[in-house]
């Protein structure tokens, strides 16, 4: 599909509009007021467009995050949409920032805008980078966390996308277990 | 059964295109 914008101008409209959001530690100030929107986009060429003129992931200083969300949803627990949802982590090792990030966060975006998970795209809300001194981490945000046919779907489809070996095992956490844990440890919900 | 759905190849290619 194709919107007509004259001769050689047409731009791919995507399923959804998205927009991206900033997050910065600041200590001294609220966890909400370090985040900001950047942008939104609703064609593909947009999509790129914005993609080339960011930092790129690897590039962030630790304590940043960038998170993409469905347009309408903001990317924190709280909202409505993520409430009762969780998320599929990726916790990467020190040394994948240099080898890895950049490419994993990227398939995580092309995931997210060309529908990747079909019919259960609509229980996606966004996607979340972590940039951080520990080990960085991507995760992908759905919004019920007890809808097993979706989650393992999106599960399955996901580890397949960032081309991560059989070996390796991702986890489902839902966000009310993230947000009540006592300890750094949170059970996952599901695994692929 | 309208859901816009672009694969990573289709993707990959508007990145390259003018």
């Amino acid at each position: 599909r194709k919107l007509p914008l004259g001769e050689g101008l047409e731009k791919h409209p995507l399923e959804n509009r998205w927009a991206l959001w900033f997050f910065k530690n600041d200590r001294n100030r609220v966890w909400q007021d370090n985040l900001h929107l950047v942008t939104k986009f609703e064609t593909v060429e947009d999509f790129w467009a914005i993609h080339s003129h960011i930092k790129l992931a690897s590039k962030l200083s630790s304590g940043c995050d960038y998170a993409l969300f469905k347009d309408g949803i903001e990317p924190m627990w709280e909202d409505s949409r993520n409430k009762h949802g969780g998320r599929w982590l990726v916790s990467l090792a020190k040394q994948q920032r240099q080898s890895n990030l950049d490419r994993l966060w990227l398939e995580t975006l092309l995931c997210l805008i060309g529908e990747a998970f079909e019919e259960y795209s609509e229980e996606v809300c966004g996607a979340v980078l972590n940039v951080r001194t520990k080990g960085d981490k991507i995760a992908i945000w759905t919004s019920e966390a007890e809808n097993q046919p979706a989650v393992t779907f999106i599960g399955r489809v996901y580890k397949e996308r960032l081309g991560l070996s059989p070996k390796v095992i991702i986890g489902y956490q839902a966000h009310a277990d993230t947000a009540t844990k006592s300890n750094s440890f949170t059970k996952n919900k599901f695994v692929v | 059964g309208t859901r816009i759905i672009y694969d990573r190849k289709f993707l990959m290619e508007c990145r390259n295109s003018p």
